[in-house]
């Protein structure tokens, strides 16, 4: 599920700067 | 939980929202109400006016990437409504950020297995994206841009099909919604409940999802009768709109599906892609 949702999955990961979508 | 114990789960939630979310429903009833002052918001109204207040649309997304530079690539021979879808693509992919960071904010939440903490966005957030376009809502329109745009719902539905049959349903909803005269504080905890929800599809452990909704559930339910005393149940007439929602998300993710086959330059923001790919 995680490979499927990659942007997603990093913007759960990443802190709260924003995230380059 | 005890009761202070909730009230400061109330309290942090309400805190994380506020961080997060930039339009609070307190600023935009004081724009829709005309209480503030001289920035009254820019009216959308015909093609004319969309053109005009497309540099405010344009003027606070993200920075330039690829997407980005394939929506500034459309000509006007593209049609106004696919330029304009494409920049509310943008300002929904910078939500669902937002939406995530909320998320996290959740006591508990990046605790769960991180499979799920996927599958719980995937499926709430354009649950929370509904729900927290009703407060920029009323009958007559919606605010756009932060708040900087009011755009008229006439207008929206004077779009070509199917741009027109997008708004209209979350229009039809919201006014319903927006009845029940949540505040900023309630609707936090409510973003919450929809986010934990325990039923989504391919949960691998569902009871600490179901613990944790348990508990913002109870916050919530003191919240509005503390918030709300003269409101006869208004907290069972809230959950009864998450059934409502349900169907609304399926029928916007079932017209962006009709979008991509029919609208032949059409290109969905790799997030919402992710998102809505096998959602419903």
């Amino acid at each position: 599920l995680k490979e499927k949702h990659k942007i997603l999955h990093q913007l759960l990961q990443n802190s709260t700067s924003p995230v380059d979508l | 939980p005890e009761a202070a114990d909730l009230r400061a789960l109330a309290r942090h939630l309400y805190e994380a929202y506020l961080k997060y979310f930039p339009l609070t429903k307190a600023k935009a009833r004081a724009i829709l109400s005309g209480k503030t002052g001289d920035s009254a918001p820019f009216v959308i109204h015909d093609m004319k006016s969309l053109m005009e207040g497309e540099q405010f649309i344009n003027c606070r997304q993200m920075p330039i990437q690829e997407h980005q530079q394939q929506t500034s690539a459309l000509t006007a021979a593209h049609g106004v409504e696919l330029r304009f879808f494409h920049s509310c693509q943008s300002r929904s992919a910078e939500a669902v950020r937002e939406v995530t960071e909320f998320a996290k904010s959740i006591p508990g939440f990046v605790d769960l297995d991180l499979n799920d903490q996927v599958t719980l966005l995937k499926y709430g957030v354009i649950e929370v994206l509904i729900i927290m376009m009703a407060p920029l809502m009323n009958k007559d329109g919606t605010l756009i841009s932060y708040g900087q745009i009011f755009m008229t719902r006439e207008f929206l539905k004077s779009l070509r099909k199917p741009f027109c049959q997008m708004m209209e349903p979350k229009f039809e909803f919201s006014v319903k919604f927006n009845t029940l005269e949540l505040d900023d504080s309630d609707m936090a905890l409510f973003l919450a409940v929809i986010i934990l929800s325990g039923d989504r599809p391919g949960l691998l452990n569902v009871k600490p999802i179901e613990q944790l909704q348990e508990t913002v559930l109870h916050s919530l339910e003191l919240q509005l009768k503390l918030n709300h005393p003269d409101s006869l149940q208004l907290f069972a007439k809230l959950l009864q709109k998450m059934t409502d929602l349900r169907q609304i998300v399926t029928d916007h993710v079932h017209l962006i599906q009709l979008l991509k086959k029919t609208e032949v330059d059409m290109c969905l923001h790799p997030l919402l892609q992710e998102i809505m790919k096998d959602l419903y």
